[in-house]
């Protein structure tokens, strides 16, 4: 499982 | 990116850029609580640890490194270049009444239990109440300069434009992220009682002071 999350949020 | 979240950084970066200049030209931060600024700066610095990792978008990046930049630079101001201005008596708020229940509380619930999520997290549950310190300091004195309550209004709408970017990219994305909202509505919330006073004294003339 190699899932990271993006924040494309400030 | 949607008009909410553009006009949420917009007013995000004002009202760091108003608490930077108020302290740069008047060369003095009282009435500011170094307390909330260390905490925004750890907020920053946990949160944007991507910048290393992942590329969003050239946007992104350049608002991560000037709110980087700004928030370290008043932490400097405020502790060194003008330190002899800083109201430290004032501002007694306990940063570790904070940091560390908040710290447990990102290990126990977020995204993915990974190192730089739970920094996200981390990031995201402190920014809601890294202005605890400032509220506190203006409650203890009972009033706050104009330019000062500016700032709070800036960054106290910041988020409410955040919560409103939310709604929009749910409903035009089916995008929600539970962490961040429950957090800004958590921080938003924490202003209201500011939002009152600013619209009924401050929009009006008068200077942020509270009854006693």
């Amino acid at each position: 499982r190699e899932f990271t999350f993006i924040h494309d949020e400030l | 990116m949607n008009l909410f979240r553009l006009a949420g950084d917009v007013s995000h970066l004002l009202a760091i850029i108003i608490l930077l200049l108020k302290i740069w030209r008047t060369r003095s931060c009282a009435g500011i609580s170094g307390k909330s600024q260390i905490l925004f700066a750890l907020v920053f610095t946990t949160r944007y640890l991507d910048l290393l990792t992942t590329f969003i978008s050239f946007y992104n990046t350049t608002m991560k490194v000037i709110y980087i930049g700004c928030s370290y630079a008043t932490v400097w101001m405020i502790y060194a270049k003008f330190k002899a201005t800083y109201d430290s008596n004032h501002d007694t708020f306990r940063m570790e009444f904070l940091v560390i229940p908040i710290a447990a509380l990102s290990l126990l619930v977020n995204h993915d239990f990974a190192p730089l999520e739970i920094l996200w997290t981390f990031s995201i549950y402190l920014e809601s109440v890294a202005i605890l310190p400032q509220l506190f300091m203006v409650s203890k004195t009972g009033e706050a300069e104009t330019i000062t309550s500016h700032y709070l209004f800036a960054l106290g709408l910041y988020r409410a434009l955040y919560l409103m970017n939310w709604i929009w990219r749910f409903f035009a994305e089916g995008f929600f992220d539970l962490i961040a909202i429950v957090a800004g509505l958590v921080q938003t919330i924490l202003y209201c009682d500011f939002f009152y006073l600013y619209i009924t004294k401050v929009l009006k003339g008068k200077k942020l002071s509270l009854p006693a």
